[in-house]
């Protein structure tokens, strides 16, 4: 454990957070894509299997009880509870175009052709892309409220702590997991474009809207 | 060889 990977876990925790505080208190799921929160459902509940396996840390499997809680209750709030806020017109990226790809990806390029190693390494290239639907959501309607933009700000923060993390803990450990890395820049990628209109506009107090 | 030894991370 370092400084790196602790916030940003507490990155991700506060993102979690933040969407569920968001549509509770708004009684409201307008502008979230409820494709994503799925996928990252599954991303958790496939990476999270060795809760029933292996124990590494009171915190570790905490947290993940934690995570897979909280992205079921975002799915239950967006489906269910305010279903009829949740805008599927706008929520239209196909995520079969991302899911099948990742699964035979995960076959080809694992560390151990097992059932459990195989379901992380999916779930682990799955996460890398999970947020798309989310930014095409938002590329699609053209803007995004300030709130949302705080979530995915927390989540790309998460992954980019994330990459320092690994740094550290291939000089100071000799550890490094290529897949891990290599599907966590991916995904820090993604978010480049978003953190440059978060930090030219949110934080200037501006709404996030794109040009037409 | 690669030793596998599991994942610590979330």
């Amino acid at each position: 454990m370092n400084i790196f990977r602790l916030t940003g876990d507490l990155s991700h925790l506060a993102a979690i957070i933040i969407l569920l505080l968001k549509i509770w208190k708004s009684r409201s799921c307008a502008g979230i894509s409820g494709k994503s929160q799925i996928l990252f459902a599954i991303v958790f509940t496939t990476r999270y299997l060795d809760l029933l396996s292996t124990f590494i840390s009171l915190y570790n499997s905490c947290m993940k009880v934690i995570y897979i809680g909280c992205a079921y209750a975002t799915v239950y709030m967006i489906y269910m509870k305010f279903r009829a806020t949740y805008d599927g017109n706008h929520d239209s990226f196909r995520v079969e175009f991302l899911v099948v790809p990742v699964g035979g990806l995960a076959v080809l390029i694992n560390h151990d052709f097992s059932f459990m190693e195989i379901l992380w390494t999916f779930s682990i290239y799955l996460e890398s892309v999970a947020i798309l639907p989310q930014l095409f959501m938002i590329s699609k309607t053209g803007e995004a409220e300030t709130i949302t933009t705080h979530y995915l700000f927390c989540l790309g923060l998460y992954r980019a702590l994330y990459i320092f993390n690994w740094v550290w803990r291939f000089y100071f450990e000799g550890f490094f997991d290529l897949i891990a890395i290599v599907a966590g820049v991916v995904q820090t990628i993604l978010y480049c474009d978003f953190f440059y209109l978060y930090v030219t506009k949110v934080l200037k107090g501006k709404k996030l809207s794109l040009p037409a | 060889a690669m030793s596998f030894e599991g994942h610590d991370e979330l």
